[in-house]
C-alpha cells in the first residue's frame, strides 16, 4: 500500500458516499445516471469474485464490501425508492454500446484464458467507460447540481490517483499491470473537460454549466 | 507481462 493508492481509496469511497447521501437526504435522483450506476455495480461484482476466496487484507475486504453494498443500495434507491425521480428521458446512453467493445476486448486482451481472469478484465475494461452514460446526462441537461459535480471530481480523482500509484508501484517494487494501467488513464482522460469545468467554475461557487 | 502479484488492488 502507497499514499497515492490510500488517497485513492479514500477518493472512491467518498465518491460512493456522497452520492448515496446525496439521494438520501434529497430523496431524489434527478440528474442521476442510473446506467451509469448499473455499470459499477457490475464492475465490482466481476472484479470482486474473490472477496472470499482470496484475502489479501481487512482492509481489502472490507473496502470490496463496502464498495458492492454502496453500489447495490444507490441501485436499490434510484430503481425502486425513489424511482419517480429517475430522470429516465435524460439518462439515455446506450450502454450496449459500451458492453459489447468491453467484452470483445477482455476475451482478446487479458493477462490469462480463465474465467475469473476474463471477469477480472473486463471489471477494469468495463469501469474506465461506466462514467460515460453519467456525463453524458450532465451534458444532455446542460448542468449539474454542484453535490453531483463533487461526486464526479472525487470518482474522477480516485482513478488519477492510482496512476500515481502505479508510477511509485513500477519504480519501488518493479510491479506494473498493463491492462489497469491503459484502462486507468482512458477512464481519466474522459474527466478531463469535468475537471476543467469543475476547477474553473465549481470552486467558484459558480454552477456547473457545460455547453448542451 | 505484469507481475504476477496477486491483484492486491480495488
Amino acid at each position: 500500500m502507497n499514499i497515492f493508492r490510500l488517497l485513492g481509496d479514500v477518493s472512491h469511497l467518498l465518491a460512493i458516499i456522497i452520492l448515496l447521501l446525496k439521494i438520501w437526504k434529497t430523496r431524489s435522483c434527478a440528474g442521476i445516471s442510473g446506467k451509469s450506476q448499473l455499470l459499477f455495480a457490475l464492475t465490482y461484482t466481476t472484479r470482486y469474485l474473490d472477496l472470499v476466496t482470496n484475502f489479501v487484507s481487512v482492509y481489502n475486504t472490507f473496502m470490496k464490501v463496502v464498495f458492492l453494498a454502496a453500489s447495490y443500495a444507490t441501485i436499490w434507491l434510484i430503481y425502486m425508492k425513489f424511482r419517480a425521480t429517475y430522470d429516465q428521458n435524460h439518462d439515455t446512453f446506450r450502454i450496449e454500446f459500451l458492453l459489447l467493445p468491453v467484452t470483445i476486448l477482455s476475451l482478446v486482451a487479458n493477462h490469462e484464458f480463465t474465467l475469473i481472469e476474463i471477469l477480472w478484465t473486463w471489471s477494469i475494461y468495463l469501469e474506465a467507460v461506466a462514467i460515460l452514460p453519467q456525463l453524458f446526462m450532465v451534458s444532455k441537461t446542460g448542468e449539474a447540481e454542484s453535490i453531483t459535480s463533487h461526486y464526479l471530481f472525487a470518482l474522477g480523482s480516485y482513478r488519477g490517483l492510482y496512476i500515481l500509484n502505479w508510477i511509485y508501484r513500477y519504480y519501488m517494487e518493479s510491479y506494473y499491470d498493463l491492462i489497469a494501467i491503459f484502462a486507468g488513464i482512458l477512464q481519466t482522460v474522459l474527466y478531463c473537460d469535468f475537471f476543467y469545468l469543475y476547477i474553473t467554475k465549481v470552486l467558484r461557487g459558480q454552477r456547473l454549466q457545460l455547453p448542451a | 507481462e505484469a507481475a504476477e502479484a496477486p491483484k492486491d488492488e480495488l
